[in-house]
C-alpha cells in the first residue's frame, strides 16, 4: 500500500538487519517528495522528516519486528499523528454551520449531509444563508426539493435575519444545517458576518469544507476560520479527482478538528466516511 | 571564481522551498530549478558578487521566460477575429468559470462589443439561474436550454443566434468536471467539436496546489487550450499554480481573477507576477 519508489527506498533500509543511515535518508527523501506533491504543508513535511529520521535511527525495533517493518511503522505512526482518525458526526439533534472558501463545495455538501441524516432516520432541515452568490438560493432549494428536505431561504439581502427566522421556523426538525457564503481570510467584513451568524445560531458543529486540491494556503485559511468561530470538523471535497488532500490536512492540525466526511463526487450519495489508512496510502503515492 | 554545484546547492534549495511554499507544483519547481542550475554551473562570478543574488536573478529570468511564452492579447485577438468569436470556458468544479465569464462579458461590453452568453452548464443545480442573474445585471443576451439538456446544443444555438443577430462574441459556460471522469471529458471534446470555438480558455484557481499541473495537462489533451485565467488571486495567494499551468501546457495566463465583482479581472503581466512571487 505504499508507492513504488517509496517501497524501493524502504527495501534498501535493512538488508542485513541493521539500519543503513544512507538508506534511511533516501527513504526520507522519497517520503518528502510524496507528501510535498500531495500538498502537505512544507514546514509539516520538514518537521515530520526530522522526527521520522530520529526515530528510525534511535529507536530499537520491538522484539520480533524486522528493522524494515519497524521503519514503516514509524512512518505510518507519524502520519496518523498528523492526520488523526476520522470522526463522523453524531446521529443526534444538532445545528450545523457550513463554512469555507469560495467554491469549496459547501452547498453541495450541505445537501449531501442533509440526505445522510435523512437516511439515518433524523429529520433534517436546511437554511440558505448565502445572499451574495447569484443563484445560491435556487441551487440549494433545487437540491433540497429533489430530496424532499425542508428548506428555508429568502430572496433578501439579510443573512443574519434569514438564520434567525429560519431557526424559528424549523424548530420541529432534528438537524438544522446552515449553508453560508464562501469567504476567505482577507475579506474582513465577511469574516465578521460569519462570526455574527455563529453568535446567533450557536451551532453544535462548525464544519470547514475544503477542496482536496488546496495547496499551501490551507494552513492560514484554516487558522483564520478556527480563530473566528472554532472549527469542530473538516470535510475534504472533490477527492474523486487526482488531488490528494494534503493541504486539507494542515487544516486538521491547525484546528485540532477531525475529518468528518469526504466528498467523492457531485451527486448526493457521493459522501463517505473518512478512512485514515486509505488516505495515508493515497498520500504516499 | 567559477560557480560549481556545491556553491549553488544551498541557494537553489532555498529558492525551491520558496517556490513550493508559493504553490508551484513539485515537478515544475524541480524542472525550473534544474534548468537554472545547468545554466549557472561553470559561470564566472566576480569575487564580491553574492551567489544567492546571482541565483535569484537567474530564477527570476527563468520564471519570466516560462510566463511569457506565447503571450497573446485577448483584446487584439477579438478585434482581429471574424465575428462572432466563440470562446469556451472549461475547468474543474468550483474554480470560478461562471463568475469569470460574467467578468469577461462585462469587460467586452464596456469595450463596445455585443456579447452573447451560452449557458452550457445544463447539469448542476442552479447553474442556469446563476448565469441568468449575471447576464441580467450586465445586460447581455443569454441562450439557455432545459436543465439536463445537451450542452453542445446550447453552444451551437448561441453561435447561430450570434450569427443571425450579428453579435461579436459568444462566451460559452460549461459545467465543472473532473479530468478523471471519462464521460464528462468526452462531452467536453464533443462540445468543442460540434461548434469548434475560436478559443478555449482553461479556468483554474490560485489556491490550487500540485493538482493544477494534473488537470491543466489532462484538459489540454482533450481540447486545445489557448490560454488560462487564474482566479481567486485575492486569496492572499502567491498563485504558484499559474507557473505550474503555464509550464505544463506552454500557453499563457491571460487574466487574473482578483475578487467576486465584475471589475475584479486584471490583465496578466509576467513581470509584475514574478515580482510579487519574490516578495
Ligand atoms: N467532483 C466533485 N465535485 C464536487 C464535489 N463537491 C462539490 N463539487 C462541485 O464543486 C462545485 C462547487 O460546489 P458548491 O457546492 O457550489 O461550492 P460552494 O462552496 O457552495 O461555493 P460558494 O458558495 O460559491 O462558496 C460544484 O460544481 C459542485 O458540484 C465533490 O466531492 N466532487
Ligand atoms: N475571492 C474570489 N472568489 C471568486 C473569484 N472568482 C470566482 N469566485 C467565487 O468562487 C465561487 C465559485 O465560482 P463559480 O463561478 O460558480 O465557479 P464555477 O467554476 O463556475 O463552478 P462550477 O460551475 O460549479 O464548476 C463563487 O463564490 C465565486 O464568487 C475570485 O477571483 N476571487
Ligand atoms: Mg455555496
Ligand atoms: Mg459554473
Amino acid at each position: 500500500k505504499l508507492g513504488d519508489s517509496l517501497q524501493g527506498a524502504i527495501k534498501k533500509i535493512a538488508g542485513g538487519g541493521r539500519i543503513d543511515k544512507r538508506a534511511v535518508d533516501e527513504m526520507i527523501k522519497e517520503i518528502q517528495r510524496a507528501l510535498l506533491q500531495s500538498d502537505v504543508n512544507v514546514k509539516h513535511v520538514m518537521d515530520l522528516s526530522t522526527r521520522i529520521r530520529e526515530r528510525a535511527l534511535d529507536e530499537k525495533p520491538p522484539a520480533g519486528m524486522g528493522a524494515r517493518e519497524h521503519v514503516i511503522r514509524i512512518v505510518y505512526d507519524e502520519l496518523v499523528r498528523l492526520i488523526g482518525e476520522g470522526t463522523p458526526l453524531a446521529l443526534s439533534k444538532q445545528t450545523i454551520m457550513m463554512v469555507g472558501l469560495q467554491g469549496g463545495g459547501k452547498t453541495t455538501t450541505t445537501a449531501k449531509l442533509a440526505r445522510y441524516f435523512q437516511r439515518k432516520g433524523l429529520k433534517p432541515a436546511v437554511i440558505c444563508a448565502d445572499t451574495d452568490r447569484p443563484g445560491a438560493y435556487d441551487q440549494l432549494k433545487m437540491l433540497c426539493d429533489s430530496l424532499n428536505i425542508a428548506f428555508y431561504g429568502e430572496r433578501t439581502d439579510d443573512p443574519i435575519g434569514i438564520v434567525e427566522r429560519g431557526l424559528g421556523e424549523l424548530k420541529a426538525y432534528d438537524v438544522k444545517i446552515i449553508d453560508t457564503a464562501g469567504r476567505h481570510s482577507l475579506e474582513h467584513d465577511l469574516i465578521e458576518q460569519m462570526e455574527t451568524i455563529h453568535a446567533i445560531s450557536k451551532p453544535d458543529q462548525k464544519l470547514l469544507v475544503l477542496d482536496a486540491a488546496i495547496g499551501q494556503q490551507a494552513t492560514d485559511q484554516a487558522r483564520t476560520f478556527h480563530d473566528s468561530i472554532g472549527v469542530t470538523g473538516v470535510i475534504i471535497t472533490k477527492l474523486d479527482g487526482t488531488a490528494k488532500g494534503g493541504g486539507a490536512l494542515s487544516a486538521v492540525s491547525e484546528t485540532g478538528a477531525p475529518i468528518a466526511f469526504i466528498g467523492v463526487g457531485e451527486n448526493i450519495e457521493d459522501l463517505e466516511k473518512f478512512e485514515t489508512d486509505r488516505f495515508i496510502s493515497q498520500l504516499l503515492g | 571564481l567559477i560557480l560549481d554545484e556545491n556553491d549553488l546547492e544551498g541557494p537553489l534549495w532555498d529558492l525551491e522551498m520558496a517556490l513550493l511554499e508559493s504553490d508551484v507544483a513539485l515537478p515544475v519547481a524541480e524542472s525550473i530549478i534544474d534548468a537554472v542550475k545547468d545554466e549557472l554551473v561553470g559561470v564566472h562570478k566576480k569575487i564580491r558578487a553574492n551567489t544567492s543574488d546571482i541565483v535569484e536573478t537567474a530564477l527570476r529570468n527563468a520564471l519570466i521566460g516560462v510566463m511569457s511564452k506565447e503571450m497573446f492579447d485577448l483584446d487584439d485577438f477579438i478585434a482581429n477575429a471574424t465575428k462572432p468569436v466563440t470562446i469556451v470556458f472549461t475547468g474543474v468544479n468550483g474554480t470560478g468559470k461562471t463568475t469569470t465569464i460574467a467578468k469577461v462579458a462585462s469587460r467586452l461590453k464596456d469595450a463596445g462589443y455585443s456579447v452573447v452568453i451560452a449557458s452550457g452548464d445544463t447539469f448542476r443545480a442552479g447553474a442556469t439561474e446563476q448565469m441568468e442573474k449575471h447576464a441580467e445585471r450586465i445586460g447581455v443576451k443569454l441562450i439557455k436550454h432545459q436543465h439536463g439538456g445537451d450542452p453542445a446544443a446550447v453552444v451551437y444555438d448561441a453561435v447561430q443566434h450570434a450569427k443571425a443577430q450579428h453579435r461579436d462574441v459568444v462566451l460559452a459556460d460549461t459545467a465543472g468536471r473532473m479530468h478523471t471522469n471519462v464521460n464528462l471529458m468526452d462531452q467536453l471534446e464533443k462540445i468543442c467539436r460540434v461548434t469548434p470555438p475560436d478559443l478555449v480558455i482553461f479556468v483554474d484557481e490560485a489556491v490550487a496546489g500540485n493538482d493544477a499541473v494534473e488537470r491543466a495537462r489532462e484538459f489540454n489533451t482533450v481540447v486545445p487550450i489557448g490560454g488560462s485565467i487564474l482566479t481567486k488571486v485575492d486569496m492572499d495567494s502567491k498563485g504558484g499554480a499559474a507557473i505550474s499551468i503555464a509550464h505544463i501546457i506552454g500557453k499563457p495566463i491571460l487574466f487574473l481573477g482578483t475578487g467576486q465583482k465584475y471589475g475584479d479581472l486584471v490583465k496578466f503581466d509576467a513581470g509584475w507576477y514574478v515580482d510579487q512571487l519574490f516578495e
